[in-house]
């Protein structure tokens, strides 16, 4: 059967090589702008994809998303499928696409941690963490939400292997984490970073690792309040909003602090449905719901990154 | 592949920050496996731990003589990973 995106099902959760599969076609239906870049190299060597949407000059300011940095957050990579298709058939046909695009880049890594999600489909699918090997601890993995040089190793995190919030030897010590600090250092010109993670429905914004408010944290607040809001139009979904330590705990060595430290001011963490009914175990008649009603709070954030150079 | 047959996932309300202290070393007993869906942080926030089958009874005993509430979010998660399994098949067909 010819490959194409429009027989992709977007309502279905999928296997990393149905994923990066996937990526190929949307790349051959999109080739003016949507191209495959690889930024790097898991633990166990599969490559780092991310998806680059671009129509044309150099070194534009740009705008980072990220899904499945937690394995099991099955959720976000679904939802980040049906954002890429979202953005690649919008450009040229909604306003705010086409305006975004003709400006900025987008850069999307759907898989972020293709380690851990090829073991929650073939061994363990409650795993969250990469898959390296910890030296001298039977138990595997560290979080690459903890693994960040901001904050790293302070409470919220663990200095136990065997921790689910193992912040690792050291900072960047993750290759799945590293390529992206390279990527968006080597960059030099990303102005948004959107780490989308389940489940709680928050809108979360630095800090998490000090409770000292950001310098933005007024305006990151206001952009917080009418995304959670605009997204709430769609299906009446409610979600809290607020500083990772305001609103929900300390978290050390986060990829948004790290971004926000290094520069990036309009950083954000999604934590999509439920609020815990169903948790990570989201049934996939819930993808299509969840994406459509996040569509809208991803798309302030990036038009408000659009209209607020800096 | 792990099963998570019988396995549960609990839905725990402290009350005080002492029970969160508590849940906290419920989480260090190495033996026990919990897995914090949602980690203890505040009286305000529930956290959601799941539990393997084996441990259930040991864990919720914990809880109740320490008068800490809670709820079953998910009765049996395996059961839920088989239907999750089986609707990606369907949808694979």
């Amino acid at each position: 059967i010819e490959r194409s995106t429009s027989t992709f099902n977007f309502a279905s959760y999928h296997t990393l090589d149905e994923i990066y599969d996937w990526m190929d076609t949307l790349v051959d239906d999109h080739p003016s702008f949507v191209s495959k870049i690889q930024i790097g190299q898991s633990y166990e060597n599969r490559p780092l994809y991310v998806l680059k949407f671009s129509t044309g000059g150099s070194n534009r300011s740009a705008i980072w998303l990220d899904t499945g940095i937690h394995a099991r957050e099955w959720i976000t990579q679904a939802t980040g499928i049906w954002t890429a298709n979202k953005i690649a058939k919008g450009y040229g046909q909604d306003p705010s696409i086409t305006t975004i695009l003709d400006s900025m880049d987008i850069f999307f890594e759907i898989v972020t941690n293709p380690d851990g999600f090829a073991f929650t489909h073939s061994s363990n699918r409650m795993w969250r963490k990469t898959r390296s090997i910890n030296a001298g601890s039977h138990c595997v993995g560290v979080d690459p939400n903890r693994n960040w040089d901001a904050g790293f190793g302070g409470s919220g995190s663990s200095s136990n292997p065997c921790s689910e919030i193992y912040c690792g030897p050291y900072a960047h010590s993750e290759s799945e984490v590293k390529a992206i600090v390279d990527f968006i250092h080597g960059h030099g010109n990303v102005k948004s970073v959107i780490s989308i993670h389940s489940y709680s429905q928050m809108l979360l914004f630095p800090y998490g690792y000090k409770r000292t408010p950001a310098a933005d944290h007024q305006e990151l607040n206001e952009l917080a309040k009418k995304a959670v809001s605009d997204l709430a139009a769609v299906y009446g979904t409610k979600y809290t909003y607020g500083s990772i330590m305001g609103t929900i705990y300390m978290a050390a060595g986060t990829t948004i602090d790290w971004a926000y430290d290094n520069g990036v001011k309009y950083s954000f963490t999604f934590e999509l449905r439920d609020t815990g009914r169903y948790g990570f175990l989201l049934p996939s008649t819930q993808i299509i719901p969840t994406a459509t009603e996040t569509w809208p709070a991803l798309l302030d954030i990036m038009v408000h990154t659009l209209e607020h150079p800096y | 592949e792990q099963l998570f047959v019988g396995d549960q996932v609990l839905r725990v309300m402290a009350s005080d920050e002492e029970q969160i202290t508590l849940l906290r070393v419920l989480g260090e007993q190495a033996e026990l496996q919990v897995d914090f869906w949602r980690h203890p942080t505040s009286p305000s926030h529930p956290a959601d731990l799941r539990v393997p089958f084996p441990n259930l009874q040991a864990v919720k005993i914990f809880l109740e003589s320490n008068s800490i509430s809670y709820s079953i979010m998910i009765e049996d998660v395996q059961k839920l990973l088989d239907e999750e399994k089986k609707t990606m098949t369907k949808s694979r067909r």
